[in-house]
Parts: C-alpha cells; sequence; structure tokens
C-alpha cells in the first residue's frame, strides 16, 4: 500500500503539472524572437 | 534568522541597484563594468565583510526574487505567460548573473577554492529556500524561478571561459549535490523541473561527454536513482495518475536518449538501476538491459543453430560499477555465504538461505530485492571465475555440480512462489548483450528449468521470461536467445506443459514468438 | 499451476486487466517507445539538441543558445529601437525561412499568411507551396480545376521549380488563420 507520504507526494506532483517547465525556461531571453508555440496545421513541416 | 536590523533593506536595495545596471547598456560585456561599480556598493553597505552577512545577503535575495515571482503569478493585469516569464526572468537573470561575477572573481585567478566554495553556498542557500518554499506553500509552490536561477546559472558557469574550465568538475559535482538534495522524494513539486534540468542537453554533455575519464557517470547515475526510488512505490502499486504518467513517459524519453547516445553508460550502471526500479516496471527495465557498447555487433538471436558460445565476447566480463558484493549484509551472512561457496559448509546454510531472505510476511513485500539480486550476482561471479580458473567456459555442462548450482537450486526449490519470482528475475537481469554473466545466466536459467522437480519452477521461469517479452520493443538480446533456446531445444519439452496452453492469449503468444524463431 | 500472482495465471490477468484499465498498460505491455519524438534511428546523437523530458519534437536551431559574445545578443535597452517585425516587408526567400523554421509557432502561421497574400497557396497533399507561373494562363480552367504551369517551392534545394500540374483546388489550404496569441513583447 502507498504511504502517507507517497500520497503527499503525487498531490504536491498533481500541484506543479499545472504549471510545467516550459522550454523558453531554460533558455536565455528571446527579445526579438520569442518562442510563440501554437497549433499549427498537421500538413505543415513540424520539425 | 536574526538578521541584523536594516539588513533587509539594504539587500533589496542592493538588489535593485543591481537589476538596473545589469540591464542598462552601459552595463559592458558580460556586465563586468555595472559589477565593477556594484562590488565596490556592496563593500560600501558592508555586505563583503563577513561570512555571515554574505550568506545572509543570497538568502536574501533568493527570496526576494522568488517572493518577485508569486507576485507577478498572481497579478491578474498580466495574463500572459509570456509576459510573466519575462518579467521574472528580468530579474532572475541579473540575480544569476551576479552570482556568476561573485564566483568567477572570487579569490584569486587561480584559486579555484574560493569559487567553488561559494558556489556549493549559494547552491546551497538557493535549495534551502526551496525546500522550505515547498513546505511552507504546499501545494501552491511553484517551481519556475528556481528552476530559472539553477539552470541559468548552470549555463553561465559552462561557459566556455579558462576560469570556469578549470573548475568545470567541481561545477558539476555541486551541482549534483544539490540536484541529490533536491531530489523529487524530497521536493516533489519540483519534481518536473528537476528532470527538466538533469536531462538538459548541456547539462547531459557535460556530465556524459565533456568531462574527462567519465568522472561525472557515477553521479549522474546516482541522480537517476533518484529517480527511480521516487517513482518506484507508484509504479509498483500500478498507480499511475496522470501526473505520474508524465514524469514516467519523461523519464523513459530521457533513458532512450541514453540508450541511443551512451548505451555504456547504462551498462555500467544497470545493476544499480534495476536493484530500484519495480519488478513489474518491465518496459523501463528492458530499456536498461537492452544497451550494448556501441562497438558491438550483436547477432540475430533468431539466426538457426546459433552458437552462442562460440563468440568473441561471450567470456569476457562486463562492467558492473556498482559494488554488489558489499551489499550482502549482514557480514556473518556473507561471510557463511563465501564459506559454503568454498567448501560446501557450514550445511545449515542452505535451509538457513529462505530465512536471510525475507524481511517480513506482509504479501508482495517478503524479501529483501536487492539482497537477493546482490547474493544472485556474486554467486553467478563466483562459479565464472570458478569455472575459468579451471580453464573452463560457462555452458550447461561445466555450470553443474557446484556449490554455487546447489545456492541457486536449493532457491528455486525452497522459495514460494514470491521469493521465487524475485529470484528468478535476478538472473534474468542480468541476459543483456554478449558476456560472460549473460551467458552463465542463460544456462543457469535453462539449467533450472531442466532440472527443476516441480512443473511450478518451469512456469515461473516461463512467466519471468514471458513478461519481458510481450512489452514493446526494445528486448535485451540474451532475453530472446535465452526464451529462443527454451522453446527450441527439445531437451526442455517446452511445448509438453500445461501452463504453455493455459489461455488463448498465452497459446497465440508462444505460437507467435515459435513462428518468429522458426 | 501457479494460481498466485508469480506464475502465468498473474501475468494472464494483469494482462486482460490492462486490457481495460489504460494506466495499467503503459505498465503490462509499455508503449511503442518510436512515438516520443526521438528519432532513434538517427546517426546522429540526440542529447545535443534534445529538447526536454515533456518535448515531443527535439529543438529547432534558433532554440539552442550557443556561447557568442554578448555584443551580439539584444539588450534588453535597445529593444524598442529596433524595428518590429513586418512580414509584408520581407521577400519571398526570408518569408519561406520563416516557414520551414518556425515549425509550430505562430511565425510560421504568419508566414505562410503573407504568403497567401502574395498568391502562393499551400498543397495539402504535395505539401508544398505553389504559385502560377507569371504570365502562363492555364491550358484548362474549370469550376474545380486547373492544368497549367506553376512554380513549385522546392524547399530541399532552396528554389522555385517550374512545372506542369493538375490542380485540385480543393487540395490548396483556405486562408491560414492567425490565433489571437499573447505577443512575448
Amino acid at each position: 500500500p502507498l504511504t502517507k507520504n507517497c500520497f503527499f507526494q503525487s498531490q504536491m506532483l498533481e500541484a506543479s503539472s499545472q504549471h510545467m517547465p516550459h522550454p523558453s525556461d531554460s533558455e536565455r531571453l528571446r527579445l526579438y524572437f520569442p518562442r510563440n508555440l501554437c497549433p499549427t496545421p498537421s500538413y505543415y513541416p513540424q520539425s | 534568522y536574526d538578521d541584523p536590523p536594516g539588513l533587509h533593506e539594504k539587500t533589496e536595495y542592493l538588489l535593485r541597484e543591481w537589476v538596473n545596471m545589469y540591464h542598462n547598456a552601459s552595463a559592458g560585456r558580460d556586465s563586468t563594468k555595472a559589477f565593477t561599480m556594484f562590488v565596490h556598493q556592496m563593500n560600501v553597505q558592508g555586505i563583503l565583510k563577513t561570512d555571515d552577512l554574505i550568506t545572509r545577503f543570497f538568502r536574501l535575495s533568493t527570496e526576494m526574487c522568488t517572493e518577485l515571482c508569486y507576485r507577478a503569478f498572481s497579478d491578474q493585469s498580466n495574463p500572459s505567460p509570456s509576459l510573466v516569464r519575462a518579467k521574472c526572468f528580468h530579474t532572475l537573470d541579473a540575480y544569476v548573473r551576479l552570482i556568476t561575477l561573485l564566483v568567477k572573481h572570487s579569490g584569486d585567478a587561480n584559486n579555484s577554492l574560493t569559487k567553488i566554495n561559494l558556489l556549493h553556498k549559494v547552491l546551497g542557500i538557493v535549495a534551502g529556500v526551496l525546500l522550505r518554499d515547498h513546505d511552507f506553500r504546499s501545494t501552491e509552490f511553484q517551481q519556475l524561478p528556481y528552476h530559472r536561477i539553477f539552470i541559468m546559472l548552470f549555463l553561465e558557469l559552462s561557459a566556455p571561459e579558462q576560469v570556469l574550465e578549470s573548475i568545470s568538475v567541481q561545477v558539476l559535482n555541486a551541482f549534483c549535490n544539490t540536484l541529490h538534495i533536491l531530489q523529487p522524494s524530497k521536493a516533489p513539486g519540483f519534481a518536473y523541473a528537476w528532470l527538466e534540468l538533469v536531462s538538459h542537453r548541456v547539462f547531459l554533455g557535460k556530465m556524459l561527454v565533456l568531462t574527462p575519464q567519465q568522472r561525472a557517470w557515477g553521479m549522474y547515475a546516482q541522480l537517476l536513482i533518484d529517480m527511480f526510488k521516487f517513482l518506484a512505490p507508484f509504479l509498483r502499486n500500478v498507480e499511475l495518475p496522470k501526473q505520474i504518467q508524465l514524469l514516467y513517459k519523461g523519464t523513459l524519453r530521457v533513458l532512450l536518449v541514453l540508450l541511443h547516445d551512451f548505451p555504456e553508460f547504462l551498462c555500467d550502471y544497470h545493476y544499480g538501476f534495476c536493484d530500484v526500479i519495480p519488478p513489474n516496471c518491465i518496459q523501463m527495465r528492458n530499456l536498461i538491459l537492452s544497451a550494448f557498447p556501441r562497438h558491438m555487433r550483436l547477432p540475430d538471436p533468431f539466426t538457426p543453430n546459433l552458437k552462442v558460445d562460440l563468440l568473441p565476447e561471450i567470456t569476457q566480463a562486463p562492467r558492473v560499477l556498482t559494488n554488489f558484493a558489499s551489499m550482502i549484509q549482514p557480514a556473518n551472512f556473507k561471510k557463511d555465504l563465501d564459506s559454503y561457496i568454498n567448501s560446501r559448509s557450514p550445511v545449515t546454510f542452505l535451509s538457513e538461505l529462505r530465512s536471510n531472505l525475507q524481511v517480513s510476511n506482509e504479501p508482495g513485500m517478503r524479501y529483501n530485492i536487492p539482497l537477493i539480486n546482490a547474493l544472485v550476482l556474486y554467486v553467478g561471479t563466483q562459479a565464472i571465475s570458478h569455472i575459468q580458473t579451471k580453464g573452463q567456459a560457462p555452458s550447461m555442462g561445466t555450470i553443474t555440480h557446484s556449490s554455487h548450482m546447489d545456492i541457486f537450486q536449493n532457491l528455486a526449490v525452497d522459495l514460494d512462489t514470491e521469493g521465487r519470482y524475485l529470484f528468478l528475475n535476478a538472473i534474468t537481469n542480468q541476459l543483456r548483450y554478449p558476456n560472460s554473466h549473460t551467458h552463465y545466466f542463460s544456462c543457469t536459467l535453462l539449467y533450472l528449468f531442466a532440472e527443476a522437480n516441480t512443473e511450478a519452477i518451469q512456469e515461473q521461469i516461463t512467466r519471468v521470461l514471458l513478461e519481458r517479452l510481450i512489452v514493446n520493443r526494445p528486448h535485451p538480446w540474451g532475453l530472446l536467445v535465452t526464451f529462443i533456446e527454451l522453446i527450441k531445444n527439445p531437451t526442455f519439452k517446452f511445448w509438453n506443459h500445461e501452463f504453455v496452453r493455459c489461455a488463448p492469449e498465452i497459446e497465440k503468444l508462444f505460437d507467435s514468438v515459435a513462428r518468429s524463431c522458426m | 499451476m501457479v494460481m498466485d500472482q508469480f506464475g502465468m495465471v498473474g501475468l494472464l490477468t494483469f494482462i486482460r486487466a490492462a486490457e481495460s484499465d489504460n494506466s495499467l498498460v503503459s505498465l503490462a505491455l509499455g508503449s511503442d517507445l518510436t512515438t516520443l519524438g526521438l528519432n532513434l534511428n538517427s546517426p546522429e546523437k540526440l542529447y545535443s539538441n534534445f529538447g526536454g523530458p515533456w518535448a515531443e519534437q527535439p529543438c529547432r536551431p534558433q532554440d539552442i543558445d550557443y556561447h557568442v559574445p554578448s555584443e551580439y545578443l539584444i539588450n534588453q535597452n535597445i529593444r524598442d529601437k529596433l524595428a518590429s517585425i513586418k512580414l509584408n516587408r520581407y521577400g519571398e526567400d526570408l518569408l519561406f525561412f520563416l516557414f520551414y523554421m518556425f515549425s509550430g509557432d505562430i511565425l510560421q502561421l504568419s508566414a505562410a499568411a503573407e504568403l497567401y497574400s502574395r498568391e502562393w497557396r499551400f498543397h495539402k497533399d504535395e505539401r508544398v507551396w505553389i504559385t502560377r507561373a507569371p504570365g502562363m494562363v492555364p491550358a484548362e480552367k474549370t469550376g474545380t480545376y486547373e492544368r497549367g504551369t506553376y512554380y513549385f517551392f522546392d524547399a530541399a534545394n532552396w528554389r522555385k521549380v517550374a512545372k506542369e500540374f493538375h490542380l485540385e483546388y480543393d487540395r490548396l489550404e483556405e486562408r491560414p488563420h492567425i490565433p489571437q496569441a499573447f505577443p512575448y513583447n
């Protein structure tokens, strides 16, 4: 059975999954060409 | 913290000053001009007078920076996450630059000790503020400011500069220490950012490629074990809510990059990883066990009449960088084990073996899994050495009638189904790429199947192999070779057993594997 | 047979339970690891542009910070003095560059919209930009298709290539829609 601490950990994880790290968090601040991720049509080149 | 009166105001004033100077066009290359002026201001304010004051200054500064971020998060006039981030990074990046410059310029240019000591201090302070914030705010805790400070500080200290390159291993060590302190079990609210930091491309490159003689591999292995330990209870209990699934899937991605780019790293540390990954977490374990050295070309396991014992690598022992022998405790048990291996005495050793491995009567928790894993690998490696000192190589003929095989056969017969499952898992965890361990344990598993005195033993050997084969790829080479031998070689009369046909799905599975073999 | 969770019946029970409980599948049968956005057959190292544990794609070249002299970096104070990004001022070459380099980003859509306004059309099956060759009228034209000579933009060789083509109008993308997103600045 999961311990009480496991439930606490799962709760904390659940809360922090609401504000996941964003790729730009690990990148230098882009003042001119910032990332503006958005869904583009699947038939566009994706990478 | 009994901060001296006025220190909070001084710190706030200095921090604000620095942020403005950092962003000012006259800050100069890498803010060095601004830094020269600012250090003078810190001196005037007496901040650099004592170690204690410097420590307080960094704690207060870290708290102020994170506080500013929490205010930005809650500021409703800022709907855009991008704008909130820009606002936070405006201050955090300036603070990181200040730390970087203080580390780079503390002490003489070639006095790396003061630099590293200061870095350890600052990382420890940021970690302390994070843990306190994590406990205080609980589910309101936000990882962003701490993630930003750690990653930008790491990237700044990874710049290609002479003064930094001379302390690069110590910098890695300092960050690994900090990440170990902040491991997911200790700060679950920081777990996603933690894995992002641990798997950042620059961090991977520094830890696994650029540091000479693989000196950082052990530190990196420890960080992965920290993650596996955190996931273990959830995976073992198959409690996979979305937030755990996300972390599990992210960990799989990181392991895939390691399997593709650094298979030798996974080969060297597979033992420690499999010791903490729960037995039912099959695909992740298969992924680790599938790693093989890049120079090696594996023969197709389905090759008809594959002569495994003629492969050149099959007599070479793989590197196992975990000291598994030291994990066989207590000392008198290890002494009796060595004595039995050498002289088959004390004769009571075998009858007491099971009780030495059992830790409770709680179903599913009865056995000390790391002890079983260590015992199996230790006895197996002793057996291989023993066989090789006689000028022979492990084979179905040379592994029998030995104290080592006595121990394995005793475990196969004497353990209950749970213990035997764990014991057989420990053996199967050694079925990897062509090496002497893979060959010895493959022969051992097949020998235990052939010599089994009950069908339950044969059924559980089949179960342990099958559950590893039915999961999605990758599959370790040694696992495939062993299973193919089991179902093809008529000596084992595999197809006669009732458990082969216990259900349509199972029968279909065996038939499909058999067809791919034939 | 072994009747508890440690034999064949135990495995079978788990497999059957996994068929109805998605959270079990990822453990019982594992997932297809080739669908995690990593090119596992790549001859190159993956780590150097690894997008991170949550990324479905590797990093794009412009996502990776290189240690460049700080003078190359845009300082906060001169940001506002720089001309803002106006795609209608740029040549086709730059528009195609932005379209192919900024996949999954507002810029890709913005470049597509600007190309559309310059009479380029994105063919959803050929997955390529085409436009009528100047001065060439279609050899055949109906309500649903036309046939004639067109310029294809060949991104691999980065040039326009003239081609005879049977063009079904419904295979052309409509004017790209740019979602209202929060600009960084």
